[in-house]
């Protein structure tokens, strides 16, 4: 799981039965009475559980989710809608609520004012085996979660997915992988459980319509081969680009083909394409 | 449950907040990253989170977390 604190801006993604959504109301008092800052925009996001049962209220469906989000969140925040957005996989789904003081599909609150930023969120599951091994403690090995959390940002190749990023892992026992990843002002995040029969992983980055246009394509392809995923969803939110046209060119020749495609449009978030890819038989 | 305990697919919540004092907003000020530490982890544990790794630069702080 991870924390992003940056001057106008959280971002708390977190994995296992954690009850993200309690921290809106006490973060909500934090800025206001500590720093004198008003919640502007709001954006929850999640996929499908792979284990649903075992989510603790309100995570229990994404209706009772919209609804503490709804009474939590501040009156001012009165443009708001929450989609699942589907794929032709039904365990396939991209759920996704905003709120927002504008009713603007254009993105607030960006630090650089620009507009330009894009963020990417990946969701890979049924990882390749022999990759996934690479996210378990060796037995004999004596190390700290830190020393192994960096062995396998080397030996995974994670560290070439931006050579330019600070990197900040974190390996768990028996297995199991975080890392957080800064450059600049824009950050990125990788979650990984390897067991076999449920292995995930997932990626985020953040990323300029202003960039390079092979900077993405190189990403995507980078993380493709470090995990092989038979099956990955790509998440993509930005104020109006066709910054998600190039995910499919960039995973295909991978041997990943694009199986659905969906977008609709939030406030706050701007547009959001949720694509599924699934791995050619 | 995965028998380690793991639900892969997380949840993702991003907060954006505006104010009127320069010396709190944008790249004027720290704003957020000057809530103290001790703050956090009241509201991680809520979220039932620990910090167990943190980073940072000019511009945010990053923290890995536990689960």
């Amino acid at each position: 799981s991870s924390l992003f604190v940056y001057p106008t801006k959280i971002i708390i993604k977190t994995c296992g039965t954690t009850q993200l959504l309690k921290s809106i109301p006490p973060l909500l008092r934090l800025a206001s009475l500590d720093r004198g800052l008003t919640l502007i925009s709001c954006r929850y996001t999640r996929g499908n559980f792979i284990f649903p049962s075992a989510q603790p209220f309100p995570y229990t469906n994404f209706q009772n989710e919209v609804v503490y989000l709804e009474e939590s969140l501040p009156a001012t925040l009165c443009y708001r809608k929450a989609n699942v957005m589907p794929s032709k996989t039904p365990s396939h789904a991209w759920h996704v609520f905003t709120a927002s003081t504008q009713n603007t599909t254009c993105r607030v609150g960006e630090d650089d004012n620009d507009g330009g930023l894009f963020t990417l969120e990946i969701c890979m599951t049924e990882l390749d085996r022999d990759l996934a091994r690479n996210f378990f403690l060796r037995p004999s090995a004596k190390y700290d979660g830190d020393s192994a959390g960096k062995e396998m940002t080397a030996v995974t190749g994670i560290s070439e997915i931006n050579p330019r990023a600070l990197i900040c892992d974190f390996a768990f026992d028996p297995c199991g992988y975080s890392m957080n990843g800064i450059d600049g002002d824009r950050h990125s995040t990788i979650h990984v459980t390897p067991e076999d029969g449920y292995s995930y992983a997932s990626f985020e980055c953040v990323g300029s319509v202003y960039d390079d246009r092979d900077d993405v394509v190189r990403v995507l392809k980078k993380v493709v081969q470090i995990f092989r995923p038979a099956t990955m969803s790509v998440s993509t939110t930005c104020a109006s680009h066709e910054v998600w046209t190039r995910v499919a060119g960039a995973v295909e020749p991978l041997g990943l083909k694009c199986r659905s495609c969906a977008v609709d449009e939030f406030p706050a978030a701007g547009n959001v394409v949720y694509q599924t890819f699934m791995a050619r038989r | 449950m995965a028998v380690s305990g793991f639900e892969g697919f997380e949840k993702r919540l991003e907060l954006h907040f505006s104010g009127d004092d320069p010396k709190n907003v944008g790249s004027l000020g720290l704003g957020l990253r000057l809530l103290d530490f001790e703050s956090l982890q009241q509201v991680l544990h809520a979220v039932q989170c620990t910090v167990v790794s943190a980073v940072a630069n000019q511009h945010f702080d990053a923290y890995v977390l536990s689960e």
